[in-house]
């Protein structure tokens, strides 16, 4: 029906706004139905303005700002309609340190009501587990379990040991 | 309701049974390139229900059996097992735990299970109706895919609104 | 020949001149995510021909002029230079070194100079042909592009391979 | 012409086979044309065997491999046809550390007869570097250059500071 779907849009596109600056520390950003005249058939676009620059077309931005803009509309619909689990297969490859911290924080945030299943290369993520496991393949071709621990090296920096 | 465990056998490259349990917060999921991460992920989709061997990274569905490597002989058949926490009875079975099951046999042949009794993937959608939890859910992000919804067309992007309202 | 200098001003991000010398070895380009790196990318591409908007990542060639930014108006043109050196004459010219220019106007007016002369693209062209520098050389990997050559159909993989022989 | 079409593409396959070993350290590797009947249209397909693994569809590859096995055909290319120059955007975001390895000493091979502008946000890529740009935002929305010096950290690891 209109108004359930006008509704659920709504709260995303709230979402949207709080998540987008939340992940970019300011600027702003909006999801719009092409034709308000047809909302239950129309596409939706996305305009996003990081902090300091114009708004700008979705393709001009660069691969770290795609990444964190996609992260706040997932999540965003992810508030609307919250599922028990989500699976996020190395989302964070396209950050630098600063957006991958700022991504882990927002992770965090959801985590009162889903488990997060995150595969990943990156020590800065793996630092916000509170499991961590481990595939190998000790065995060439097939794929096994090991469990991994932090240690602490010389700067204090945790890497996983198999 | 959460996520409990996923075990799989014979499923691309887990060869052997290999079980991950999951409790609340974050699990990590960690390992050199090509050792199989990205194919537990795929594990979910197709015990979920996932159609599509392409979306699978496939061809055809028998690519989801275990092919063999230089040291083990090809298997005859790939399993995945989904356990989940009902207590709070959000799907909709009066059972403290549900657990969902796939097989593919080499002959092509492929079963679903619901808690060890035969079913059809209807009754497991059913099952998952209005949960957020499927094997097309955006819920999972797949490798490489993570802007998906911001290259997609503007009308593909409305389905997955849809699926949310 | 090799690479001398790459110098930009109003193209993309880079509202104001700046330069990159080059030398023999490894130029690694750092920063944090959305400062500029791939638009430098992109002005090579773009001084050396590229013709489509939308693989410099913008829908009209104009998204190649810097379009302001909360301190700053929009700027009028774009332009980008790039300087070879010729010790060894590989580009058909008694010259030790070659500049090639590219200029757009707000007003949709284009240049191209050689050595900071008028030019037509096609005399551009011209002068690097088979020696592998071009806007579409397989030589510049585009982010997020390095496993193109994988993905793409045989038969596009077959157009690499012209180029190449 | 056919016969130099022919060896270009034989001398192509044979590096092509050659640098995939050495960027997976074993396996096997080919490039095959589709309709050796018809050398001057046909398709090329590419079959890869990581060691210890069976010959795989590429599509079944994990993100790492088919970066690694695309470096081994680009740079197969690259050896039978030398540019002045190639320009690496990000080529290394689904490496782990030991294949990030890999790659910088496949690159150093080619350094006597190639200039290399490589962007990366990897410490490890950023090791082999003979020169090193920085470029940031200090005015919001306006790149401009700094200069980048490595500093080495508690770890011994050398990481760029503005
Ligand atoms: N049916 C199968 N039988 C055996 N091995 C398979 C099968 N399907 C896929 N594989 C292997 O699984 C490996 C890919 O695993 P996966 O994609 O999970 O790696 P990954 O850990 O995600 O790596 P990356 O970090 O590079 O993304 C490939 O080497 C592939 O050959
Ligand atoms: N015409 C233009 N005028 C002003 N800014 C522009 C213009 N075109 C692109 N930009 C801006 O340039 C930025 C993108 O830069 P670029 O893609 O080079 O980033 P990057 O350094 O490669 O980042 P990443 O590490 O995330 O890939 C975007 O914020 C975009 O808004
Ligand atoms: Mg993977
Ligand atoms: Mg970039």
């Amino acid at each position: 029906s209109i108004s359930r779907f006008n509704s659920v849009f709504e709260a995303i596109r709230e979402n949207f706004h709080e998540l987008f600056r939340k992940l970019f520390g300011g600027g702003k950003a909006d999801i719009i139905l092409e034709d308000p005249n047809d909302p239950l058939e129309c596409g939706i676009e996305i305009v996003a303005k990081p902090p300091g620059k114009e708004p700008q077309r979705i393709s001009l931005m660069s691969g770290g700002e795609k990444t964190m803009t996609a992260i706040a509309l997932v999540m965003s619909i992810f508030r609307s309609r919250p599922a028990p689990f989500a699976i996020l297969d190395e989302v964070d490859a396209a950050l630098d340190e600063a957006n991958n911290v700022r991504f882990n924080t927002i992770i965090q945030e959801f985590l009162d009501r889903s488990q997060f299943i995150v595969v990943t290369h990156s020590k800065r993520t793996m630092s916000i587990a509170d499991h961590l496991y481990g595939i190998t393949m000790q065995e060439p071709g097939v794929s096994s379990r090991v469990s991994v621990k932090f240690a602490a090296d010389g700067s204090g920096e945790r890497h996983a040991v198999a | 309701m959460y996520l409990k465990r996923i075990s799989m056998s014979g499923f691309k490259s887990f060869a052997e049974r290999v079980e991950f349990d999951f409790s609340p917060g974050v699990t990590c999921i960690v390992g050199p390139n090509g050792c199989g991460k990205s194919n537990v992920v795929d594990a979910f989709k197709w015990v979920l229900g996932e159609q599509s061997a392409k979306l699978l990274r496939g061809r055809q569905m028998l690519d989801m059996i275990f092919n063999g490597s230089s040291t083990r002989r090809s298997s005859g058949m790939a399993e995945v097992d989904l356990l989940f926490d009902n207590a709070d009875r959000a799907l909709g079975l009066d059972r403290d735990e549900v657990l969902v099951t796939r097989k593919l046999f080499r002959s092509g042949e492929s079963e679903y299970l619901l808690n060890k009794e035969a079913a059809r993937l209807k009754d497991i959608r059913e099952l998952f109706l209005d949960t957020g939890v499927g094997a097309d859910t955006y819920s999972v992000i797949e490798q490489g895919r993570v802007d998906h919804l911001l290259t997609a067309s503007s009308v593909e992007r409305r389905a997955v609104f849809e699926e949310a309202a």
